[in-house]
């Protein structure tokens, strides 16, 4: 069993996984194209 | 506590004057002038007038920066791309700030006060996030601090005279910093924090531009963090979907690693694989499968293959840290030196199992110094590889024993109980990786031990050691495949014949499987 | 034999544990490291287009900053003399390019609209761009396919190739659902 560090350790980490980092986090800001991530049908290129 | 009156709502008019000072076209056009006018303006504000001033109007930018992203993030109606556009509105401006204000403090040439400014300011982004991480617990959002560090480190790392002049001291910054918010420090920022580790910038700052490597050690300090914190999570096996995706991502990582700077996993690899939890194979396998980029690896499932003639096998390989140090009490490295010179004291052998014992933790199933027998394995096997040459000898089956090397794995295989002698075998099996001195050695000494043994439950555990690395997912070391296909494949090992081969079907499936594969 | 977790009883335990779906086997057999989305058989750096742990493709040529001069950045200078963003005012070269440089962004279901409006349509078992001939009535037509001379778009030649071609309906992409923002400004050609 976990002791009670890592239970809060496991708390914290549950909770930063609801709102993850996102590449364009670490990117400038692009006003006139800006990176809006969307669900495309998986037969189109990813790459 | 106890800002002076008055200093939240200067701080406050002087942050939002350079926020439309940074987005303004004009300000564009000759940045330095803005930004000079802007230090006169914080001059004649008295900001710059203390070093305690300069903290606390940081540390309120900070926090400013900081309340004006938790409020971006709780509104509902927002697309995340246009939250996350007015949050880096003004988190770039102060960025910018940062950066041209370490730039241009002191003289050019004086990068003291330059290191000291970015350090201060560093420690208090650090605070302010620790302060936030424990107050707002699980509400805590990442956002901002990531933001902050990675475009800090992006605008320190400008390929500009002034700031290629401080850049070591720049990467020991941050590198501090991280250190600082290692995952086990502040869990919620984890995931930012691995994406800031795995930066591009960053690991091509860290492990390919800076020169003489020395960018290496910092880097392997982080990953040591991020294993620790991993370990107790795997060692359960069982991953919930927040520790599984931090796995990943750090395969992701490693394979990285390996694919481009091997040689950084091959200096590295002892320090890892003590804090890898034991039953991360496959993790550990990535690690152990690196090698150096000039090599080219003979086929090991090449009939008839001759090991002992490959140039490569008479090569030291370099280990960092120094795993010497790691055989404590200094009492014990004295007996073991005296014992492996002398065979003496006798006693020695027999005190050896309880110097390897330790105390287990509270709920923790762990009744050995994985790292002392780590270190004791390797130790003894260099030793025993410099005897060798010292005789004038090359290592082989032949030469490896009778010595008191073999003694000591062969005492401990026989004596130790059944984890114990899995974690001495897991030690020696960690040895096998590319071809070199230490790879030939130890693979010699695994099959000798599985020929030696006077209980078949040895060789089970042998078998076990080797075979639960070989079934995972690739990679798999150079050095696993060549002993194992060897014990498999000569009749002098009998593997075949022995009844943990054909305890179940599903067992002997996945060996027949195995050395179909292998041969 | 060894009857504890330390020996092959304790390794085929563990096994099936993974098999039977009672453990994530991320522990054993592993993970398939060729699935993590990074081309390990790359003879260049995977580091410096690495995106992130968390993502399964490498960045786009397009999201990677460079330090460039201080005057290439006009952006801030000329944002709002730039043309908004209107599809169908683009030849198909570019909107081409757009959806090949555009995975997994929404820019990429934009662009495939408008091609649909230009009576492109997406085969999703080809996964290629493709019209009809102009002036090429279909050899042979059913209710559920057709066979004729059709221009395919090549996306490594970057150019239109025409070649006869049986087509059957259901293998097409219907009309790209586009999100609700985007669909207003997409239906109005005015907007």
């Amino acid at each position: 069993p976990l002791v009670k560090d890592h239970l809060y350790q496991l708390t914290m980490l549950d909770a930063a996984y609801q709102h993850l980092p996102h590449p364009s986090d670490s990117e400038r800001l692009r006003h006139y194209l800006p990176r809006c991530p969307f669900p495309t049908p998986s037969y189109y290129y990813q790459l | 506590f106890d800002d002076p009156p008055g200093l939240h709502e200067k701080t406050e008019n002087l942050l939002i004057e350079w926020v439309n000072m940074y987005h303004s076209p004009q300000a564009g056009r000759d940045r330095t002038k803005a930004f000079f006018s802007f230090v006169q303006y914080m001059h004649q504000q008295g900001i710059l007038k203390t070093d305690d001033l300069i903290s606390r109007f940081f540390r309120l930018c900070t926090e400013m920066c900081v309340d004006l992203c938790y409020r971006a993030l709780v509104e509902q109606n927002q697309s995340p791309t246009l939250i996350r556009a007015k949050c880096f509105h003004t988190l770039d401006a102060f960025v910018r700030l940062i950066a041209l204000l370490v730039k241009h403090s002191g003289d050019s040439g004086n990068t003291v006060t330059k290191i000291n400014l970015l350090n201060k300011i560093l420690g208090i982004i650090t605070g302010v996030l620790m302060q936030d991480h424990e107050v707002r617990g699980t509400e805590f959002q990442q956002l901002p601090y990531h933001r902050l560090f990675i475009m800090l480190f992006i605008e320190l790392n400008a390929p500009e005279p002034i700031l290629e002049s401080i850049n070591m001291q720049v990467l020991i910054a941050f590198c501090s910093v991280f250190m600082f918010l290692r995952p086990a420090k502040a869990p919620g920022f984890a995931y930012a924090w691995l994406e800031l580790l795995s930066h591009r910038v960053f690991i091509g700052r860290l492990l390919a531009l800076t020169p003489q490597q020395r960018g290496w050690g910092m880097y392997a300090q982080l990953l040591i963090n991020l294993f620790r914190f991993l370990s107790p999570f795997l060692r359960n096996a069982e991953l919930q979907k927040p520790t599984h995706l931090l796995y990943k991502g750090t395969l992701r990582v490693l394979l990285v690693l390996l694919h481009d700077f091997p040689e950084f996993l091959c200096d590295y690899y002892y320090a890892f694989c003590d804090v890898v939890p034991p039953n991360c194979i496959q993790m550990r396998n990535l690690i152990l499968s690196a090698f150096p980029r000039k090599m080219r690896l003979p086929d090991p499932f090449t009939a008839n293959l001759k090991v002992d003639s490959l140039p490569d096998i008479t090569v030291e390989p370099r280990i960092l840290p120094n795993y010497v140090q790691m055989i404590q009490p200094a009492s014990f490295k004295k007996d073991l030196d005296s014992y492996l010179q002398t065979r003496a004291p006798i006693t020695f052998l027999s005190e050896l199992r309880s110097s390897l014992q330790q105390n287990p933790e509270p709920n923790s199933h762990l009744h050995y110094n994985i790292p002392l027998i780590n270190a004791l394995v390797l130790y003894v096997g260099t030793q025993a590889i410099s005897s060798i040459q010292a005789k004038g000898q090359v290592t082989s089956m032949g030469t490896i024993a009778p010595s008191s090397h073999v003694d000591i794995f062969q005492y401990l295989a026989v004596n130790l109980d059944t984890e114990g002698r899995y974690l001495v075998l897991t030690a020696i099996a960690n040895q096998l990786r590319y071809p070199n001195s230490h790879t030939h050695y130890f693979s010699c000494c695994m099959l000798y031990l599985f020929a030696q043994a006077n209980n078949e439950q040895i060789q089970e555990q042998i078998t076990r050691v080797l075979l639960e690395r070989v079934i995972v997912n690739r990679p798999h070391p150079w050095g696993l495949l060549i002993t194992f296909i060897e014990m498999i494949k000569n009749p002098t090992y009998k593997f075949w014949n022995h009844e943990f081969v054909h305890c179940a079907p599903e067992v002997e499936k996945m060996m027949e499987g195995v050395a179909q594969s292998c041969l | 034999m060894v009857t504890d977790q330390f020996g092959i009883v304790g390794l085929l335990s563990f096994i099936r544990a993974a098999m039977d779906g009672t453990m994530v086997p991320a522990i054993i057999p592993g993970i398939d490291l060729t699935t993590l989305g990074l081309n390990l058989n790359s003879p260049e750096n995977l580091y410096s287009t690495f995106q992130s742990p968390w993502a399964e493709a490498p960045c786009r040529p397009q999201d990677i900053d460079f330090h460039v001069p201080a005057e290439y950045i006009t952006n801030i200078y000329i944002r709002f003399k730039l043309a908004p963003i209107k599809f169908f005012r683009y030849g198909e070269d570019l909107l081409f390019f757009l959806f090949y440089m555009s995975g997994g962004d929404v820019l990429q279901l934009a662009v495939a609209a408008e091609l649909y409006n230009r009576d492109w349509r997406y085969h999703k078992e080809e996964r290629t761009w493709m019209t009809r001939a102009p002036g090429m009535e279909p050899i042979v037509k059913t209710n559920s396919y057709e066979r004729g001379t059709y221009y395919f778009f090549d996306a490594v030649k970057w150019r239109k190739v025409a070649r006869e071609f049986h087509l059957e309906y259901d293998k097409l992409e219907e009309r790209p659902t586009l999100p609700s923002f985007l669909s207003q400004n997409m239906n109005n050609p005015n907007q």
